[in-house]
């Protein structure tokens, strides 16, 4: 069995505000996860 | 043809000997002697599988990506009856087994499918069957949810075999290096799904490279606002941009079975597409066309703080059936009533309409079953 996750998440910094956060994956491919563990962050600006 | 050779000449050999009942003899050889050849191939054909596997595995770590190439076998398994099949298999997983036998039936299947028994929540033997065991929940503590509130989390155990950002409306994942489905045809035609920009899948290995030209594009743009109207440029620096990720994880047989939630959100529609149930272990990814655009599956779409959000749980031929916990009365993997499974799919919208229903970061939301 598969699961697929799609979403939205803050992306490419906007021209005014360098300080915005994009998302980061903080996976790699083949790696092993488990439910709970990050898979990727941002930060709010 | 061998066999088909040699044995003429065998009984004809004990015929010449006997002098004679040479079709009575005959026939009494020729069950042991199917079931002999049948276990060889089967064997052969097992140790033929474990020596691909390792193969696949030596080349992955080595780098080396897979193509995608159709084959007879791939074809062969379209004729097959696979929800059939995996609906006998979860009637058998069913089967209700003996209290002493549990334990070891169970702890086969750990080894067999590297599953910790340690996190199980009930002693091995409270599970009655296959199905049970298989469909476990764990014990208090196993899963620790990631604090962070600026993380998503993994909404099961597996292993990830696809991530990166989506762009344009006709965006595409790609299954494997060869061949790619369109996100549209995974979720759903009325999907919520929003549309970006122009562009194609950015894929994770290619991120860095497409990092400084994608820079480069967005300053041209700006640029080109800037020149255009001041107004759209106020607009585009006020709001906070969005872009659309994924992440595909594919979840082995010994893996916990149960989706959690991986943020905090409000699934608003789910849709469930009765599809074929083809196997989708490495090897059917890299030879079956569409196969997670065609294989059985359900999609939660909804909102969450930043904007778009679904998970599709994908059925397998051994793992047919998804089980919702908030919708318990949904069924999926039931008989084939149409020939053909490019009927709509079947969506529920959930009430109140536009609010739906609230998950938690790490809460329970489905299942997947045997058969």
């Amino acid at each position: 069995s598969t699961v697929v996750l799609v979403f939205q998440a803050p992306t490419l910094k906007s021209p005014k505000n360098s300080n915005a956060s994009e998302f980061r994956f903080s996976i790699r491919r083949g790696d092993r996860i488990r439910v709970g563990e990050a898979m990727g962050r941002w930060h709010d600006s | 043809s061998w066999y088909a050779k040699q044995f003429p000449t065998t009984s004809q050999a004990r015929a010449s000997v006997s002098g004679g009942n040479s079709d009575s003899q005959g026939n009494a050889f020729l069950l042991p002697g199917a079931t002999v050849a049948t276990l060889l191939m089967l064997g052969a054909l097992h140790a033929r599988r474990l020596y691909d596997d390792k193969k696949v595995e030596d080349a992955r770590e080595k780098g080396v990506e897979f193509e995608f190439q159709p084959d007879v076998k791939a074809a062969f398994l379209r004729m097959l009856p696979l929800r059939s099949i995996s609906r006998v298999w979860g009637f058998l997983t069913n089967v209700e087994i003996p209290v002493w036998l549990r334990p070891h039936v169970y702890r086969a299947w750990a080894r067999a499918f590297r599953s910790n028994l340690e996190e199980a929540a009930l002693p091995l033997d409270e599970y009655a069957s296959l199905r049970d065991f298989f469909v476990r929940t764990l014990r208090e503590g196993c899963r620790p949810i990631d604090p962070d509130p600026y993380s998503l989390v993994s909404p099961v155990d597996g292993t990830i075999l696809r991530f990166g950002e989506l762009k344009g409306a006709g965006a595409m994942i790609e299954q494997v290096k060869g061949f790619s489905y369109s996100v549209s045809s995974l979720l759903g035609a009325s999907s919520l799904l929003p549309i970006i920009a122009e562009g194609h899948t950015q894929d994770d290995s290619s991120t860095i490279e497409q990092e400084s030209s994608q820079r480069e594009k967005s300053k041209k743009s700006w640029w080109r606002i800037s020149l255009a109207s001041p107004k759209v440029r106020e607009t585009v620096s006020a709001c906070p941009m969005k872009g659309l990720y994924y992440c595909v994880i594919y979840l082995k047989p010994g893996d916990y079975h149960r989706i959690h939630s991986p943020v905090d959100w409000n699934v608003l529609v789910r849709r469930h597409f009765a599809g074929h149930l083809f196997p989708l272990n490495e090897r059917a990814t890299r030879t079956i066309r569409n196969l997670y655009v065609e294989n059985e599956r359900v999609v939660l779409e909804g909102l969450w703080q930043q904007g778009y959000m679904a998970v599709a749980a994908i059925g397998a031929t051994n793992i047919g059936s998804i089980e919702l916990f908030i919708e318990p009365e949904l069924r999926t993997n039931r008989p084939r009533k149409k020939l053909l499974h490019s009927g709509p799919p079947e969506e529920c919208v959930y009430k109140p309409e536009g609010v739906g229903v609230m998950l938690k970061k790490g809460e329970e939301v489905a299942a997947f079953n045997m058969g």
